[in-house]
């Protein structure tokens, strides 16, 4: 995983997140109000033009933009979803587009002039083409308008197209959930577990969890939301540096597990806080 | 690999519906479609 | 930071400069994509460069040194890398050893076991998509036709890989293959460094499965279970596996333990094909000649 471009170019701590957000409105902000510059400069308003303009041509702030980002980023998952993708293109669509304006600011680029190029690119990149006639024709869209941004998002997303997404680690825990707790679980339960929790992974994916942690620590976390009690369990069998030996005294385990328990448990509780 | 794998394939202990469904028809066999290396690419994706 | 010197190639979707990176003087390749003639906008083969390129750093896989836009087109500069197999097969006058094959065969299952254990499916491997570093390194390039192993539902296509280095499931039009399928391109890459002439050069599809089933037998369920649900399997003709004496008399340069090395890259059924690993502790690498030291290499 750290070989991956999604660790190497994708994964920040909560401060870098934060001062990139600001660095990207930033450098919008600086251009908005050197345009601004210009335009009074070349042309000469009356009193009431200058007073419209301070007030309305006022930039966004970091929040601001992120509430827009975030509306759009929905939106793409509607559109996706409303196109029958495949739940790994709608969440590669939805990483594509937030990883856009994590580099761009909405007042650059105009959010709703993205949500399909976004979608489109994660078809071509996760090898589910369809051409881009037969695209906009869904999307009630133009092949221009799809086109346009093509190569700016490419761009912005420094190359990188293949994502790790949270679903192969719940398919993976889900097997070694009955392996570790075998015969202590009903599979049904885990059956609805399974489905419950696919289905909270991708909103999980709205939230910048998917920048914070890694994909199976986001797995493991919503599957904490859906059960506790039975993930704490698992873990604790699985990654627990003590065994107990048939008369239920604890002995050290001979093999030394690199993962320390207490350290994922507490990252997989403050990842659950931020998806809640 | 350097550190040892951080998980073991218990392949009968596993009920993937799903998977099962898929090694018994006629195309995925003839094709040779391996439950084994789906269980080995989402549990590594799993302890990655 | 880079330049294009010289124009050394021109593909379907690529043009390919010889040039240099100015800030270390280091010899590159640039490939620049052409963006026109692709109507979809970017091309399918470009993208799936860019995408399993970027996940790969090892010895034995082409590496992607950087990507820039230049004038609305894409480049993707690659390192530099002379010459391939394919030239080396085709030049008589160049002479090599088993050793020297053994050490192109290591290389090249390293680089495919590296694509394998991160779930990518090369799709075209061939002599010349096997590059030699001036060091006489082999690089594992050209992933235009690479993918992810796919959701186990998935369908696939089942037109990729150069014809004669298709594996018999694909000749069947399977749709739920497996990485047994570079497997098999490996152990054709390998009978032809062998023969120095193409193992199994079928003139067109059908063809293919003819050159393919006379010199290897046509499988049955009994090997192979479910081979005969192919549609296509009721034309076939039906040929007996060669024995192990005519394999000897065909490859004779080839010792015991490197017939058994072909014979599992070339096994029919690719649930019982060899994987990267089988292939790399076989003991065809751990018996003499070792391998050539790659600097030492022709």
């Amino acid at each position: 995983y750290r070989h991956s471009s999604q660790y190497r170019f994708w994964s920040f701590s909560k401060e870098h997140l934060r001062e990139k957000r600001d660095m990207t409105n930033k450098l919008a902000v600086e251009t908005i109000e050197k345009d601004l510059f210009d335009f009074k400069a070349l042309n000469d308003l009356t009193p009431e033009e200058l007073n419209a303009l301070d007030t309305k041509a006022v930039p966004l702030t970091t929040e601001e933009e992120l509430k827009l980002i975030d509306f759009y980023a929905k939106k793409v998952q509607v559109i996706s979803q409303h196109l029958n993708l495949p739940t790994e293109i709608i969440a590669t669509s939805i990483s594509f587009f937030r990883k856009f304006f994590l580099e761009n600011s909405v007042m650059q680029f105009d959010p709703k002039n993205l949500v399909h190029t976004t979608v489109f690119l994660a078809c071509k990149a996760e090898n589910y083409f369809i051409s881009v006639d037969s695209f906009a024709k869904k999307a009630k869209s133009t092949r221009e308008s799809i086109l346009k941004y093509e190569f700016k998002l490419l761009e912005s997303l420094k190359f990188t197209l293949l994502i790790h997404h949270p679903y192969k680690p719940l398919h993976g825990f889900f097997l070694d959930i009955q392996n570790i707790l075998h015969g202590k679980v009903d599979l049904n339960y885990m059956g609805q577990i399974y489905d419950r929790t696919k289905k909270k992974i991708t909103q999980a994916l709205l939230t910048d969890a998917v920048y914070l942690y890694t994909p199976p620590q986001i797995t493991l976390a919503v599957l904490l939301i859906e059960d506790e009690p039975l993930i704490t369990k698992y873990l604790e069998l699985k990654f627990a540096d003590n065994d107990n030996d048939d008369n239920g005294n604890e002995v050290k385990r001979k093999k030394k597990n690199s993962i320390d328990l207490t350290v994922l448990l507490s990252v997989i509780k403050e990842c659950k806080d931020v998806i809640e | 690999d350097i550190e040892p794998r951080r998980f073991t394939i218990e392949e009968e202990l596993y009920d993937d519906p799903f998977l099962k469904d898929l090694q018994n028809k006629k195309e995925f066999i003839a094709s040779g479609f391996r439950t084994d290396y789906v269980y080995e690419r989402v549990l590594t994706e799993a302890f990655m | 930071e880079y330049t294009k010197e010289k124009k050394v190639g021109e593909g379907t979707y690529a043009v390919v400069y010889l040039g240099t990176k100015q800030s270390t003087g280091r010899q590159i390749a640039v490939k620049e994509i052409k963006t026109s003639e692709f109507k979809d906008g970017l091309d399918m083969s470009a993208i799936r460069e860019v995408k399993y390129l970027q996940e790969m750093q090892h010895d034995n896989v082409i590496e992607l040194i950087d990507i820039f836009m230049a004038y609305d087109n894409l480049n993707l500069v690659l390192e530099f890398l002379p010459t391939d197999l394919e030239v080396i097969i085709k030049d008589k006058s160049i002479l090599f050893t088993p050793a020297d094959i053994k050490s192109w065969m290591l290389m090249t299952l390293r680089g495919v076991h590296h694509c394998h254990r991160n779930f990518i499916l090369h799709r075209d491997l061939k002599p010349n998509n096997l590059l030699v570093s001036p060091d006489g390194i082999i690089k594992v390039a050209d992933f235009g036709l690479a993918r992810a192993i796919p959701a186990p539902h998935e369908n696939l296509t089942s037109n990729v890989v150069t014809r004669w280095y298709r594996a018999p499931e694909l000749l069947f039009g399977a749709r739920h293959y497996t990485s047994a399928i570079d497997i098999w391109s490996v152990g054709v890459i390998f009978a032809e460094l062998m023969l120095r002439i193409p193992y199994l050069p079928g003139q067109n599809d059908v063809d293919q499965m003819e050159v393919t089933f006379r010199a290897l037998g046509t499988p049955t369920d009994k090997d192979w279970p479910e081979v005969s649900s192919f549609n296509s399997y009721n034309k076939l003709q039906i040929y007996p596996p060669p024995s192990t004496f005519e394999l000897r008399k065909r490859f004779i340069a080839a010792s015991e333990n490197a017939l058994k090395f072909m014979s599992g890259m070339l096994t029919m059924n690719p649930v019982k094909r060899w994987s990267a690993i089988e292939c790399l502790e076989s003991e065809y690498f751990q018996e003499m000649p070792p391998p050539t030291n790659p600097s030492e290499i022709p």
